[in-house]
């Protein structure tokens, strides 16, 4: 479904340049789970912006079915990310004057649902994650758990085809995170739906279908869940 | 050091009335490492806020070393928070247009050092969290484990007597997250700083001199090294 090849990002700053990825290729197949591990700082939300095409590399290529996304117009763009990624941010990026409700509502409404009818899919999404009775709290009147778990629901509004988490699961105790990866295996399993984690939660290697080891912006080896 | 007598905390949100905290009584004593672990919710962040005086509780009493916070003039009372206290928040609340080390030296400005002698003394503590190479970069610049350990070093830079730490290895990697887990145990051990941390990690308990466990509001258990 995604095919990166050679992949390098670097940023600039003033006389400082960091190699964010160093040339990365990797496959990533449908409906499969896979887990994105390394230390901090070694490129996986760098590597994530690249594949959710919210950054462009600055050498190499990404497609996804085939499409050079970077390729598309910025409308086509916005709606192919809208309608087929759902995106859970490591800093959630929750709209800090909206409530749950409203923040999960903005992707459908934004794909053309009516208002009543985004509201609809976004309690269902809240409900999922264990908070349909918080929806009219803002993130500042939530926990950080819950507010990761709110960044969790409106990514799953869409009903993505491809699911992009980073570090999903940070913020959460024992119990709630393995709901959370239970949740993600479920989409995979029974939904097809393509499952990219970043996650430094070891909870993650038993459910995952392969994990890939990043360092210093190149991959450092990748193992299917049989070799784990 | 830290006396919390049946604190309650609540807030209210149109009809809807969120009990935060129901009555949390504990004695944290001098030069300690105390965990608090406990469910997504369950009240950890807001406790913090009691102990760390950034917020006032409902009813009950916060002492520190006998003085009863809330009663502070508010300048007396910001004196007090940043001479002895140093904060790691859940969401780190750096300034995104100051650098790493503009926002590590705050907190030694508004002690009343010179300018020089604040960035000498923030250079260190990012120097000690093993970022003094990215020094110049604001937080958009830093992954999210590299955030997090900016905000580590803002905390230390005071040197502080007590070191309130909410959620502080949620995005770092395993070994980076046991290095910061070090420097903690260091500082209780070796300079009897009172190290309270709120965590879902489990590298903490091996390290902490006891562990108090809150649900929905209330503490569920306290354990000490030798009973765990
Ligand atoms: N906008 C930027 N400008 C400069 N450097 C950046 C920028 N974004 C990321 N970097 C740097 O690129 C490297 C990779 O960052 P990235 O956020 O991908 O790491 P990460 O693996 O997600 O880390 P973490 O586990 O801490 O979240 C880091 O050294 C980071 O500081
Ligand atoms: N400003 C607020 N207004 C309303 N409710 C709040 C507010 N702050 C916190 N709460 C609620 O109080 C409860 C306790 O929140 P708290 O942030 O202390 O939990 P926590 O244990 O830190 O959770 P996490 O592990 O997810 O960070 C939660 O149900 C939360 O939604
Ligand atoms: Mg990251
Ligand atoms: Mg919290």
């Amino acid at each position: 479904l995604v095919h990166a090849e050679n992949v390098c990002k670097s940023f600039r700053q003033g006389d400082q340049v960091i190699q964010a990825l160093r040339g990365i290729s990797l496959d990533i197949y449908r409906g499969e789970y896979l887990s994105i591990m390394g230390p901090s700082g070694s490129g996986k939300s760098t590597l994530f912006n690249m594949i959710g095409a919210l950054d462009r590399p600055t050498a190499g290529e990404i497609t996804i079915q085939g499409v050079a996304i970077p390729a598309l117009a910025s409308r086509e763009l916005s709606y192919f990310r809208c309608r087929y990624i759902g995106y859970v941010f490591q800093s959630y990026n929750l709209i800090p004057s909206l409530s749950a409700l409203e923040n999960v509502s903005l992707p459908a409404i934004f794909l053309g649902l009516a208002p009543a009818e985004a509201q609809a899919a976004a309690m269902e999404a809240l409900e999922y994650v264990g908070l349909g009775n918080r929806h009219s709290h803002r993130p500042g009147e939530l926990s950080g758990g819950q507010q990761q778990r709110v960044a969790i629901a409106r990514a799953l509004v869409n009903k993505p085809a491809i699911l992009l988490a980073d570090e999903p699961t940070a913020n959460l105790d024992f119990n709630t995170g393995a709901a959370i990866i239970k949740v993600f295996k479920d989409l995979s399993v029974d939904r097809g739906v393509t499952v990219i984690s970043a996650t430094h939660d070891h909870k993650m290697l038993a459910n995952s279908d392969r994990v890939v080891w990043i360092k210093s912006g190149e991959v450092e080896r990748i193992r299917t869940k049989a070799e784990l």
